[in-house]
């Protein structure tokens, strides 16, 4: 797969654009988290694109990044299970 | 700090299957 440029995103419409991205951050998210991969890759799309690019190229930071998800979603999770 | 994160995001769907997951 070739690698996502800002002017490849520039070309598509702006849904479009979340989807290319989403489309590379997937199996890069499953690869650490198989079970949650489609809801943090959701979360992860609401960071602005400029952003998303930076993730893309720089595993570090997308690693610390998903763990970030991770911990919010768990929180999360936890919040409404005791709620209920 | 907070973190901005949405966990009530909706879920990403690939449009694909993973190629070599399921083996």
């Amino acid at each position: 797969q070739e690698p996502l440029t800002a002017s490849m995103l520039a070309a598509a419409p702006p849904q479009e654009q979340k989807q290319m991205i989403g489309e590379r951050l997937y199996p890069l998210i499953h690869a650490m988290h198989p079970m949650l991969a489609g809801k943090i890759t959701g979360m992860l799309l609401e960071i602005d694109n400029s952003e998303l690019l930076l993730l893309l190229e720089s595993p570090d930071s997308l690693h610390s990044k998903i763990e970030e998800a991770v911990a919010v979603l768990q929180a999360h999770q936890a919040t409404e299970t005791s709620h209920k | 700090k907070k973190s901005t994160l949405n966990p009530n995001a909706k879920e990403f769907n690939p449009s694909k299957p993973l190629l070599g997951v399921g083996k």
